[in-house]
Parts: C-alpha cells; sequence; structure tokens
C-alpha cells in the first residue's frame, strides 16, 4: 500500500477483514448483543445473518435506549427482545473495489462503514482510524 | 476558514466549543452520568469540575463494565459510584492556538479530544468528523 497514491488506493487496502471484526446474529438476544459489545469495548459492530451476508448494524445507544425505563434501566428486557427488532439496516456499504475517497465520503457521518459484495456476502468493515493514518501519512510525504 | 489552507489552520478554526459540548461533573452519580450520555446519544464526553476545569473523560463502556455482574447487570451499583471513581484522567489535551496537524495527529486514537488552556480551562473538544471534513475539503481543492 505504501507505494500506491490516494488515487490507487482500493478499501481492501485499508479495511479490516471480515474474520477480525467482532459481530452479532439477527437472531441473537439482545442481552448477548449488549456482552459482546461490552467484552469487546466497541460502541457498535455489524449484524450478520446465518449466511454471513450484512443485514445491519447495532450499538449500545440503541440498546440502552430500549432498556432506559421510567424510574430506572429495565434490564430485564434485554432477554426479551433481539437484535433483528432493534438494530439499524439503513446503513451505508462500500464495495471492497470503492476507491480511497469513496470511502472518506463514506465515514463522514459514521465511525466506521461495513464492505460487503453485490449479494451483500459480508467482506470487512473501513474505520475511521484507518483512512485517518493514511491521511497523515500522504500528508508527511 | 475557507481561505486559509491546512498550515495556517488552528484547532480553534474547527472545535466545537465548550457550550455545545455536553459534559458530566466530577460527583455525579454514575446513574446520572449514564443518563445523559444515553439522552445525548454520544458514546463518551468530557467530566469537568465545579470551576469547569477539564478532569478527564467517562464514556458507556466503563459504565457498562462496572456494571457487569457475574449473571447479570447490576444496575443497582449506578447509586452508589460516582463519576470520579472510574473516569479516565490519561488522556490527550490539545491546545486551541495548536496546528491542523496536530489535531490530526491527536484523534488517529481518539474520536474526540478535549482541547483546554495552560489552566486546564476546558475550551471545547477537536472531533474526527471536523477533521475528516476539512480533509475532504481539502482534497476537492
Ligand atoms: N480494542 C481497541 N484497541 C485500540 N483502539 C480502540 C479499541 N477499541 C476502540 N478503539 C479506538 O476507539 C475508536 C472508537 O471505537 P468505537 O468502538 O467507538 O467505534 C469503532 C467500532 O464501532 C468499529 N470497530 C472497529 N474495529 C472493530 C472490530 N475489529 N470489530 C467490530 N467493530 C469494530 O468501528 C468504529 C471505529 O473504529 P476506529 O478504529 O476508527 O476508532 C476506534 C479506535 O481508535
Ligand atoms: N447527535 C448526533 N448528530 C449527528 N451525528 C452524530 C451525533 N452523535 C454522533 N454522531 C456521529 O457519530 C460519531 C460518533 O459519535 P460518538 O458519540 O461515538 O463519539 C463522539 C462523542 O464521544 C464526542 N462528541 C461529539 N460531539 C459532542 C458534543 N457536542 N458533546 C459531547 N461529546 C461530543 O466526540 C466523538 C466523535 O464525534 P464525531 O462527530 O467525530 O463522530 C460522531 C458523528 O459522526
Amino acid at each position: 500500500i505504501q507505494d500506491k497514491n490516494l488515487t490507487d488506493i482500493t478499501i481492501e487496502d485499508l479495511m479490516i477483514s471480515s474474520e477480525k471484526v467482532a459481530h452479532v446474529q439477527l437472531n441473537n438476544p439482545l442481552e448477548h448483543a449488549l456482552l459482546v459489545l461490552v467484552k469487546s469495548g466497541y460502541s457498535a459492530v455489524p449484524v450478520l445473518d446465518a449466511q454471513y451476508k450484512l443485514v445491519g448494524t447495532i450499538g449500545k445507544t440503541v440498546i440502552l435506549n430500549q432498556i432506559l425505563g421510567l424510574e430506572r434501566f429495565e434490564i430485564e428486557k434485554l432477554s426479551d427482545m433481539q437484535v433483528k427488532q432493534i438494530m439499524r439496516t439503513d446503513i451505508p456499504v462500500v464495495s471492497k473495489e470503492n476507491t480511497f475517497m469513496e470511502g472518506l465520503n463514506a465515514i463522514i457521518d459514521y465511525p466506521f462503514v461495513c464492505v460487503a459484495d453485490a449479494d451483500m456476502y459480508f467482506d470487512g468493515i473501513l474505520t475511521r482510524r484507518a483512512i485517518l493514518k493514511h491521511l497523515r501519512r500522504d500528508y508527511y510525504s
């Protein structure tokens, strides 16, 4: 990647590939999803179906919103609900052949964007950190 | 800012100034801090003392870690603990006179960095989004 300049670099060069991405499944109970998020330390992760196709993302904020009762957090609700009921499905998706600039545009409003092919098979995620590190290197050279 | 190029731009030009930044106080109970985080939607915010000096940051992950019991989340703990017991104090800080490049370096590993003066009076936060938007504009011109 070092020798490529910004117009030649693709999302595949910068993304974290799927095997290294923490994720949850459509049918997981919220309790399991929250544990994955807390243990991994990530605020939000992709949601995949049983065929490892991308279906959405889920984060701590939306889970906590669900359990925010009037007087106290209603933690019991977590075992009654599933990821698919509250995950976010209107998410930007890029392909690994997209350009660096397309990646930069995609992450202006999102800490990460999912990378998938035309059939929605999950390839990985592109993070702001990856883009920023690359921009910094570009500025120093 | 539009007319300045990257070597002239300072952190003050890009930061979100303090009056627009959601924050919590040192002595707030964790229950209050978690509510501020969930209601504002932010994953982490600055912590200030009674004089509005910067003392640290606090986020959902570290609060949720505290209440993660063996069998279930121990939500009662939240009213017993205070922000100052678990906030993060080893945080990067920049000054509003620092340069764009110093800001870019600071946010490589942090979604936001706090801006404060020599006496730690809180001036605002510099976010990755602000840096990325500016880099994108720079690339298009
Ligand atoms: N275990 C860790 N070690 C070192 N630094 C850590 C870290 N966890 C978080 N960070 C730092 O905090 C930033 C925000 O993480 P967050 O979990 O909110 O937001 C993350 C998370 O939602 C997601 N993400 C990143 N890596 C992931 C992975 N391997 N699996 C699943 N989701 C991931 O992409 C977002 C943006 O990530 P990005 O790297 O730009 O930015 C990360 C990174 O700079
Ligand atoms: N209400 C909202 N409206 C529109 N977009 C929203 C939003 N809340 C979050 N986002 C988007 O999600 C990104 C990550 O937010 P997060 O809360 O994890 O992480 C945030 C949060 O921890 C902190 N932050 C941002 N603005 C803040 C504010 N006004 N007060 C306190 N903390 C703030 O700085 C981090 C990075 O912010 P950044 O803007 O780079 O990146 C934000 C932004 O692109």
